[in-house]
């Protein structure tokens, strides 16, 4: 509820929600995988 | 623009964009800052001189329907706090591209073309121009 | 007064929060325009084959931010707006996009309806002298007064509210926003100037355009502001022709009803006095609800009533009704039965919404014998001194003077505007929450509106389910009163 209220997904519906998340996800990924190759 | 805490989070979202650009495994740093700073100065033209009108009702009377966002900054006084920082940001992401591409010619010129796209309209002489 | 700054961080995660709503509703946009979104608004604002009216980026809040949380706004009710109040549950399965009603009704406690002294009551004094002045008068004259002429209630009422207010004369109109609007056009012109608050209602500002005058703007509540706009008025007079100004008048409100603040009437008027010009003050929210006898911030700050030109006020906030009205010296209040616009393009005011005016009215100066208005105003002060305090100690920014009738609790974030006002109705209690734009973009809102009508075991369960949801959706970003 804190991570929906403080990136306000709250207001959005279920597949925004979904949307953004897994584009989230996939950035922090991306930049672990290329932190990780840097190092 | 005024309200507390947003050209902080103007400033979070260049670096995030750049973040996220950075993060891409294939492209190397110079064109990281290239590309930040290329998609920085796009958007914010359109956002600021492109767009015309409030996203939401006024109480103005559609006043402000003539106006682009930039126009509509602090009803219009020029060289206010925002406005500075607006026309700040593009010159100093210039920079920062430059000193990173090393000062590539190309690099360089794509640089300097979107920056000036940014920075230009910000003029005063072209306040209203259309 | 109080107003601590929004904590950086929060204000940085607002504003996040507000450019990912604005990203994903441009998504909506994009999906809507190549026809994939079929959630649009039914009617077009600018419909085929006619001049486009809107941008059509105007409307995009409305679309994609407002419609998203619209169940916690304008939520219908079945009952009297009284301490209490029934609202009426409404479901939607499309996101808000349309409603349906459950048929249920959800018992409240009502924090959110100005009703200061409790006089929204659909029983007792009040209620029974409407219902009978609608036998006796009927709904409406169905006409204004320049046409039909003036009521002997009308004149009734008038004379009581000049005596309330020990003024000389006192004129009613039958709609609050109105009486600004329609009469400020009436006391200003070309070659005016108007200095305004500039949190000031939209009924003054709405009231100044209209009369033509140059509009200069004061910050919230700054004296220093003020003075300096007033003396730059009188250096340098009117634009362009350096002429001197024919008349100031000063704008000022006695309780802004989405801060919880009190306008500092005694350096207002010094400056008045020190620079000649005139002083307008909207009572709205304060008459009837602050003050030792409840005649508003000139009460409280006891001024004397001829320091103020214009006295304005309302009637819907502290005697259950409806209206507005301006008091004064009688030649001002003649000119404006002449001129005002309202006498020709408003009906004159119905007889059961004059007469709650007018038992609510002798019920607070104790014409009616008993001393039930003192014992509403002393109630509403303890209620509002205490929930205030509560607040504050649960570690809550609360915005405001301490004795405001009005309590906004700051929530910052747009999507706790909905989630604040879903879980307290789920606790059973109905509260406002106020989110950009009419108030600042990081600077949303819960504001609780406090009764006479409220027991105090009325006011401790709203406490409780603040405090849970305060925890539950993390609002207590105090700094200088930690939890």
């Amino acid at each position: 509820l804190q991570y929906l209220l403080n990136t306000a997904l709250y207001m959005l519906e279920p597949w925004e929600r979904l949307l953004f998340s897994t584009l989230l996800f996939a950035i922090l990924s991306t930049a672990l995988y290329s932190a990780l190759v840097f190092l | 623009l005024n309200s507390r805490g947003v050209w902080l989070t103007y400033i979070i979202l260049v670096f995030v964009l750049h973040f996220i650009l950075l993060s891409i495994p294939y492209i190397t740093t110079s064109v990281a800052w290239t590309l930040t700073t290329t998609i920085h100065n796009l958007c914010n033209y359109y956002l600021f001189h492109v767009v015309k009108g409030a996203p939401w009702e006024t109480s103005d009377q559609g006043r402000a329907r003539r106006f682009t966002f930039w126009e509509q900054i602090d009803d219009g006084v020029q060289w206010t706090g925002t406005r500075k920082f607006l026309q700040i940001v593009p010159v100093v992401l210039f920079f920062i591209a430059s000193f990173y591409t090393k000062y590539d010619k190309t690099h360089f010129l794509i640089n300097l073309a979107t920056m000036l796209l940014a920075v230009v309209p910000k003029f005063p002489i072209f306040f209203g121009v259309r | 007064e109080e107003f601590e700054e929004t904590p950086t961080w929060t204000a940085v995660v607002t504003v996040l929060g507000y450019a990912i709503l604005s990203a994903l509703g441009w998504l909506r946009d994009f999906l809507r325009n190549v026809g994939l979104e079929e959630k649009k608004t039914s009617h077009d604002p600018n419909p085929k084959d006619f001049v486009p009216l809107y941008q059509s980026y105007e409307c995009f809040y409305t679309r994609n931010l407002y419609t998203r949380i619209r169940d916690v706004f304008n939520q219908p009710i079945a009952s009297v707006a009284g301490a209490k109040v029934d609202v009426m549950e409404r479901v939607s399965d499309d996101f808000n996009w349309t409603f349906k009603f459950s048929g249920k009704k959800i018992p409240s406690i009502n924090l959110g309806s100005y009703n200061y002294l409790g006089f929204a009551e659909n029983s007792g004094p009040c209620s029974n002298q409407a219902i009978k002045s609608i036998e006796k008068y009927g709904l409406t004259t169905s006409s204004t007064r320049h046409e039909l002429g003036t009521q002997k209630y009308m004149v009734e009422l008038e004379t009581l509210m000049a005596k309330y207010l020990s003024v000389e004369d006192c004129i009613a109109f039958g709609m609050g926003f109105a009486t600004n609007a329609l009469n400020i056009p009436a006391l200003a012109g070309k070659g005016d100037l108007i200095i305004s608050d500039t949190l000031n209602h939209t009924s003054l500002i709405l009231g100044a355009r209209l009369s033509g005058a140059v509009i200069r703007k004061f910050n919230h509540n700054d004296m220093k502001d003020l003075e300096t706009e007033l003396r730059n008025a009188i250096i340098h007079g009117q634009p362009r022709t350096c002429r001197p100004w024919k008349k100031i008048l000063i704008i000022v409100e006695g309780v802004y009803s989405m801060e919880g603040s009190l306008c500092k009437l005694p350096e207002i008027i010094a400056l008045k006095k020190k620079y000649k010009a005139y002083l307008y003050v909207d009572e709205a929210h304060s008459i009837g609800a602050i003050g030792s006898h409840g005649r508003g911030v000139v009460d409280y700050w006891n001024v004397s009533p001829d320091d103020i030109d214009i006295h304005m006020g309302t009637f819907t906030k502290s005697f259950g009704s409806a209206g507005g009205y301006i008091a004064g010296k009688k030649s001002l209040i003649d000119h404006i039965r002449i001129h005002t616009h309202s006498g020709c393009y408003c009906p004159s005011m119905s007889a059961p919404i004059v007469y709650q005016i007018i038992s609510a009215l002798s019920i607070i100066m104790g014409l009616d014998g008993t001393n039930d208005g003192q014992k509403r105003i002393k109630q509403l002060a303890r209620n509002v001194r205490y929930f205030r305090r509560q607040l504050v100690d649960m570690g809550f920014i609360v915005y405001g003077n301490d004795n405001s009738p009005v309590v906004p609790v700051m929530i910052f974030m747009p999507a706790k505007i909905a989630a604040v006002n879903r879980e307290m109705l789920k606790r059973g209690c109905a509260v406002v929450t106020v989110g950009f734009p009419a108030t600042a973009l990081t600077e949303s809102r819960v504001r609780f509106c406090l009764s006479a009508g409220h027991t105090k075991e009325m006011l401790d369960d709203a406490l409780k389910a603040m405090d849970e949801v305060g925890h539950l959706v993390s609002l207590r970003y105090s700094k200088r009163n930690p939890p």
